[in-house]
């Protein structure tokens, strides 16, 4: 049977962190044409066993929170991105050329353990 | 100073060697703009999108460019034909595309301004020739090596667009080849003392008006990888 673990409060368990970074605050609007800014989204907090069946999570994380539960010395599963989408990029470099350019797996949508 | 080597390794990400500090930012042509746009939709509303194709421009690729043009106008009596209306030696850095990445296209954007002309009738006639070897820098008189295009075109209004995607694939092979692009516009058809007079008014605006650029497209293998191989 699970054992239950001690409740965790909703805020630390895994879920993806908002954060924008404005290109103006680094000085780069000077350069970057678009966009204004980036998401710099993040994944943090815990993957305790009793919410790996609902938290977005794989089955191996299932099992590696089982483990954690029966062997502590064993590490708890992770919250990392399970869905990325890319950003593109309009600047202008040294020789005038403007450049656009695609980069992908750039922003964080989802997070799972 | 960890900001600092931070930002490096962020801008080395991007793929530049240090901050960019343009003294002013170039036009962005309105198909940068919309292919911008359309990738920043479809990332937002979750839309899946091939990063390695350029549907706007139907060609493979992952980065685009638009270099300016660094040549110059050139003023000599001496060239070819009397009724020439301008003449101007077009210039495209390409050192800026590294020698691993492939070039999926290269389109020479000639915009000859707002269509201010008056209605003269003759048509112009604009020549478009490869400068191979050019004889003599200072009175520069080049021997267009190849005339590769020759388009009459009655009084050319807007933008014209050429492809270059095999000299460009030359030029980027070799670097020492790339002396540039030699533009001549020419005035066909006869004409009385009161077109010459307008026509010279005529070519002055189209000096000042002309602006060329030419618009690359790479693809980075190591980015691109073919999708078969990526779904293995």
């Amino acid at each position: 049977a699970a054992i239950p673990a001690p409740y965790a409060s909703c805020k630390n368990l895994c879920h993806r962190h908002q954060l924008f970074i404005n290109f103006r605050d680094l000085g780069w609007h000077k350069w970057i044409i678009a966009p204004k800014g980036f998401m710099a989204n993040y994944c943090h907090g815990d993957c305790p066993f009793s919410m790996t069946t609902s938290l977005n999570s794989s089955n191996y994380a299932f099992m590696q929170a089982l483990m954690h539960v029966v062997d502590p010395a064993i590490p708890q599963a992770v919250c990392i991105p399970t869905k990325l989408s890319p950003i593109s990029m309009l600047y202008q470099d040294n020789d005038d050329n403007v450049i656009l350019r695609h980069y992908e797996d750039m922003v964080v949508d989802e997070c799972g353990c | 100073q960890t900001l600092q080597f931070r930002e490096h390794v962020f801008l080395k990400f991007l793929g530049l060697d240090k901050v960019p500090s343009p003294q002013k930012f170039q036009p962005v042509p309105y198909i940068m703009k919309k292919i911008f746009q359309d990738q920043e939709t479809a990332a937002t509303t979750g839309v899946s999108q091939d990063l390695c194709y350029v549907k706007e421009l139907g060609v493979r690729g992952n980065v685009l460019r638009l270099l300016p043009d660094q040549g110059f106008f050139l003023y000599s009596e001496n060239f070819s034909q009397a009724s020439s209306c301008l003449q101007k030696l077009l210039y495209f850095n390409l050192s800026a595309i590294k020698d691993k990445k492939q070039l999926t296209m290269a389109q020479l954007g000639l915009d000859l301004g707002p269509n201010t002309y008056y209605n003269l009738g003759p048509e112009m006639e604009l020549a478009l020739s490869l400068v191979q070897e050019p004889h003599v820098w200072g009175r520069f008189i080049p021997k267009p090596g190849k005339m590769f295009v020759l388009q009459s075109v009655p009084w050319p209004q807007g933008v014209l667009y050429f492809n270059l995607l095999d000299v460009a694939k030359d030029w980027n092979d070799n670097h020492q080849k790339n002396l540039g692009l030699f533009l001549e516009m020419l005035v066909k058809g006869d004409r009385d003392a009161g077109v010459n007079f307008q026509l010279e008014d005529i070519c002055a605006s189209l000096r000042r008006s002309l602006h060329a650029s030419l618009l690359v497209v790479t693809l980075n293998p190591e980015q691109c990888q073919p999708s078969s191989r990526k779904r293995r």
